[in-house]
């Protein structure tokens, strides 16, 4: 049964990004095959899987505005990898969450454009911007579950309760399934105090400490050069640190789902 | 004459907040008067000055909605440093984008709220979120300046090319005057390659090499415990880097301003 995955937190850099394309590289590795959707105008996930945002080709902004009706099918790319498919981003998705604003049905145009070829796929791992808007909202209205990144620093410990408060109020309203299927604690430094203080929080709150995986991923610079080179880095450098823990996060992500 | 500065990037997660918050507590260390406007429904500048958001209280919330029609004067705090005042936010203000939608005048509710107090300060800095819409516009539209804070890396790097284009669209569309003063760099940590090769970008780039500050911020753990006991690191820790690199860059920008 496919597994819809939306990478969330309204904190900005927190990894949510990098976590979308190493868990997705690191699953085909473990023979799944995944599909990046990424809802983020900046495209980040789409440039660090080596694919630059093209005017000349659909993209996801398409396909929820219902350009020309494009079908699902014309949007999908292939990476270099195999088993690892991208539906690309584009600079004009930054302007539909205001031309959507009026109109019928707009937390579901993801959901229904991805609706044919949900199926397809062993996961759907879908990108989302730091922000708790439509974009965000249409992700969470199509996911089966939510990841949600978590820097261990003070203010992204801060944004999980109003996150956690808006996938309450999407699992009401919108999507009766969702629900947080786990927090990652990422940029680890254990070196330092703070983030110590913060994973302690994580591991101790009582809305957090069952969600937290025992896979962290550790601040490495490796991670960085990747995104520099647009390769996921479990692909780039297979021996650093960086691949190390989201190839043990993959690995933990595919016991829970037998729970 | 009043500085009143943005400080942007739609990159999440490259030190705008912490910018905001250290220049301003540096400036005061050089007799400036400050006034902090946080305008992130995410409230990190606030809490990052040892304010919580209050529902008791106005923000910049009631202040752009119009609510009660509160006078400025109103929502200014005080903080615990002398020359240091501020306007919290709330995580309401994270309605204000579709509330504000079809509201006429809608770019300039934060110029109108603040233009009786503008001149009693020597800076006005003014917090933005990860994104460039409604909420950053505001922030644009009243703004003389704008300073972009820059993670060494390539994401943050690649969103200036967004921001440029936003900020020439609201010179020529809303307000005439403004300009991007200086990019930051932050986060840095030299002896990683990636940031060399970043830094090396920013200071070659014919569109951003003559805004690069002097100063660098380094990445220095004492900043994101700063965050963690609400005060800004030029406070808490004087002799720390990141006291001297924002104290360096506090007067990098006041030689700038007589240029
Ligand atoms: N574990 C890590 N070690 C080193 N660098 C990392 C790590 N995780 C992320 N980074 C880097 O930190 C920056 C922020 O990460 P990323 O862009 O994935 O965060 P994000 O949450 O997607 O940000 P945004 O909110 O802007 O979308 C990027 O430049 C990325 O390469
Ligand atoms: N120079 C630095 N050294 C160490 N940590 C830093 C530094 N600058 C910022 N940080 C930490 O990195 C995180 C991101 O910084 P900050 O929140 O200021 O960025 P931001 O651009 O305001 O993020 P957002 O886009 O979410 O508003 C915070 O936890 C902060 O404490
Ligand atoms: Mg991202
Ligand atoms: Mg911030």
């Amino acid at each position: 049964k496919t597994r819809a995955i939306a990478v969330a937190n309204e904190k900005g850099g927190v990894g949510k990004t990098v976590t979308v394309i190493n868990l997705a590289a690191a699953l085909t590795l473990a023979n799944q095959s995944v599909l990046v959707v990424d809802m983020d105008p900046q495209a980040n996930a789409t440039k660090g899987l080596g694919i630059l945002p093209d005017d000349e080709r659909p993209s996801v902004y398409d396909l929820i505005m219902n350009n020309d009706r494009k079908a699902v099918e014309e949007t999908i790319l292939a990476t270099k990898w195999d088993g690892l498919q991208l539906i690309p981003s584009h600079v004009d998705l930054s302007g539909a969450e205001v031309e959507l604003v009026d109109a019928e049905g707009r937390e579901n145009r993801l959901k229904e454009a991805l609706a044919p070829i949900v199926g397809n796929y062993d996961f759907i791992m879908m990108d989302t911007p730091p922000s708790l808007s439509l974009l965000t909202v249409n992700v969470f209205a199509c996911a089966s579950e939510v990841l949600v990144p978590c820097q261990t620093h003070p203010y992204a410990f801060g944004a999980l309760a109003e996150l956690f408060d808006t996938i309450d109020a999407v699992r009401e309203e919108i999507n009766p399934g969702l629900f947080v299927s786990g927090i990652i604690p990422t940029l680890v430094d254990l070196r330092t105090r703070v983030a110590n203080v913060v994973m302690q929080q994580l591991k101790t709150d009582e809305r957090y400490r069952n969600l937290v995986f025992n896979t962290a991923i550790r601040s490495n610079t490796t991670i960085a050069e990747s995104a520099e080179v647009g390769k996921p880095v479990v692909f780039y450098r297979r021996g650093s640190y960086g691949a190390i823990d989201y190839n043990d996060l993959a690995d933990e992500l595919l016991a829970r789902s037998t729970k």
